[in-house]
């Protein structure tokens, strides 16, 4: 029996709509902790990791560890019936299941939908996420690195990010000219202005601006966002869900041939 | 010229 009930359930819908223009098909694992998944985009330049901690759930129960092969675009199909005050059950009784069940419930518990997901098995592929200590932690307001990357993106389609002990850089040089945007380390107490940066090596990165504005669709998970760099090591862009868990989005950077 | 580096030997190599 699995079985996880979200109270928040438009979580659930967020984290499929961030990551939806990145993989197409993920295998969900389900065990006693929680649930995880890992997937690479197409392009093998950038991976998703999202853990979600059984602490998290309203319910949460995982006789023995199960594997369900989604297709993203489906789920979404399927979520896209979930009001955004609706709790969402995940459900499954087969230990091998072919189909993953869903109840959507209002507040008032006045509406109850019911659905199912046919499953697919997907060759997983055994992904391993090195553990890095990175030089260079910058924590800021999501929806001003979101920005940022929206606005240099007309300009260029890479983004170099440098940083230093006291701020970080984001530069571009396109066909129509060159800019740049710092922001300095700021203590701020509003969520919105703070900036933390954590710089024991400065790195000078480059990174495709075409990823950072899909990791960006993870904006309304949480107003911050932590930047994660060390030289010659995939960047890590991190959402933190509350008590729920994290969501991560990794890219590779770019190299001069 | 700049170009993305492939990373599932990245992510293969635990």
């Amino acid at each position: 029996m699995f079985e996880a009930k979200l109270q928040q359930g438009v979580i659930f819908k967020k984290i499929v709509d961030a990551i939806k223009d990145l993989v197409k098909s993920v295998n969900i694992d389900a065990s006693t902790s929680g649930l995880s998944m890992q997937a690479m985009d197409s392009a093998h330049v950038a991976l998703v990791s999202l853990k979600l901690n059984e602490n998290g759930f309203k319910d949460y129960r995982c006789d023995r560890p199960i594997t369900l092969g989604l297709s993203i675009e489906n789920l979404s199909k399927i979520l896209k019936c979930a009001g955004n005050d609706d709790t969402i059950t995940l459900q499954t009784d087969e230990e091998e299941p072919s189909s993953l069940k869903f109840f959507f419930e209002n507040q008032q518990a006045s509406k109850i939908s019911e659905f199912s997901l046919n499953l697919m098995s997907l060759d997983s592929e055994s992904l391993g996420i090195p553990d890095t200590d990175y030089s260079s932690v910058i924590q800021m307001s999501s929806a001003e690195f979101s920005r940022i990357c929206k606005e240099l993106s007309s300009i260029s389609e890479t983004v170099e990010i440098e940083t230093s002990k006291e701020s970080v850089k984001f530069s571009v040089q396109g066909d129509i000219g060159a800019g740049s945007i710092t922001v300095k380390n700021n203590q701020s107490d509003k969520d919105v202005d703070r900036v933390d940066l954590q710089i024991d090596q400065p790195v000078k990165l480059t990174f495709a601006l075409r990823y950072l504005n899909m990791f960006n669709k993870a904006v309304s998970l949480s107003s911050t966002v932590s930047l994660n760099m060390s030289e010659e090591n995939p960047l890590m862009v991190e959402y933190k869900i509350d008590d729920l868990g994290s969501l991560r989005f990794y890219l590779a950077p770019k190299i001069s041939d | 010229q700049m170009s993305q580096k492939n990373m599932t030997d990245y992510f293969k190599a635990k």
